[in-house]
């Protein structure tokens, strides 16, 4: 997906 | 996911759970500054930007859901139920925390991973929750005696960042090339920002007294 590793935290 | 990071959520949630508990059992929010709410409901809102376009699994759009729903029904609670909002300290919640969300907004346009729109809003949020209980802490200093509830809120919600912290540090230690920064740093500051609170905390702990913040 598009999203860069860190945004796996809330 | 490791054991820290799903303390750290358990933890926050808990938070939340205490704080929706205090508003619907005692039909109050006196002691809770609307101003923290608020930007919590931004940091939420700019953070979670995502929820729609990137699905990562159903713990983590979920988790989303809870804190952003959660976040705007207390500040709609705060601001407009007819019973809730006549316990609003609101000559004592003064804080001008636009001030805060400027420097913040500010600082993410200077420091991001990426420029793009979704990495500026998310390194927004990341310093904005740092700050974000400011308004909160000064509300407590300066109305005194503190109930549970309220107490046990700030409480979780500040454990919850440090358990983050040793997250970092575990994925830190077992992952290569793991570096965040800009969530790490923050992360130190915010639970920086508590460390008085949880001295007196400790202290009402220790001597089984209500919790008292100096003026």
């Amino acid at each position: 997906s598009s999203i860069s590793d860190h945004h796996d935290e809330l | 996911m490791n054991i820290f990071r799903l303390a750290g959520d358990m933890t926050h949630l808990i938070s939340v759970l205490v704080l929706l508990l205090k508003i619907y059992a005692t039909k109050s929010c006196s002691g809770i500054s609307l101003k923290t709410q608020e930007l919590y409901a931004m940091v939420f809102l700019a953070r979670y930007l995502d929820l729609f376009s990137d699905f990562i699994s159903l713990y983590n759009t979920v988790m989303k859901l809870v804190f952003i729903g959660s976040s705007l029904a207390i500040v709609w609670c705060m601001r407009y139920h007819r019973v809730v909002r006549r316990s609003y300290d609101r000559e004592l919640d003064t804080f001008r925390y636009w001030i805060l969300v400027g420097a913040c907004f500010t600082l993410a346009l200077v420091l991001h991973e990426k420029f793009s729109f979704q990495e500026v809003f998310w390194a927004f949020s990341i310093y904005l929750e740092a700050v974000a209980i400011l308004p909160q802490l000064v509300l407590l200093q300066r109305s005194g005696n503190v109930d549970n509830l309220t107490g046990q809120y700030v409480f979780f919600l500040g454990a919850y960042r440090a358990f983050y912290i040793l997250n970092w540090i575990y994925r830190y230690l077992t992952e290569p090339r793991f570096t965040r920064w800009i969530s790490c740093v923050s992360g130190l500051v915010q639970t920086a920002l508590y460390a008085d609170f949880f001295y007196y905390y400790f202290i009402s702990w220790k001597n089984n007294a209500k919790l008292q913040l100096p003026a």
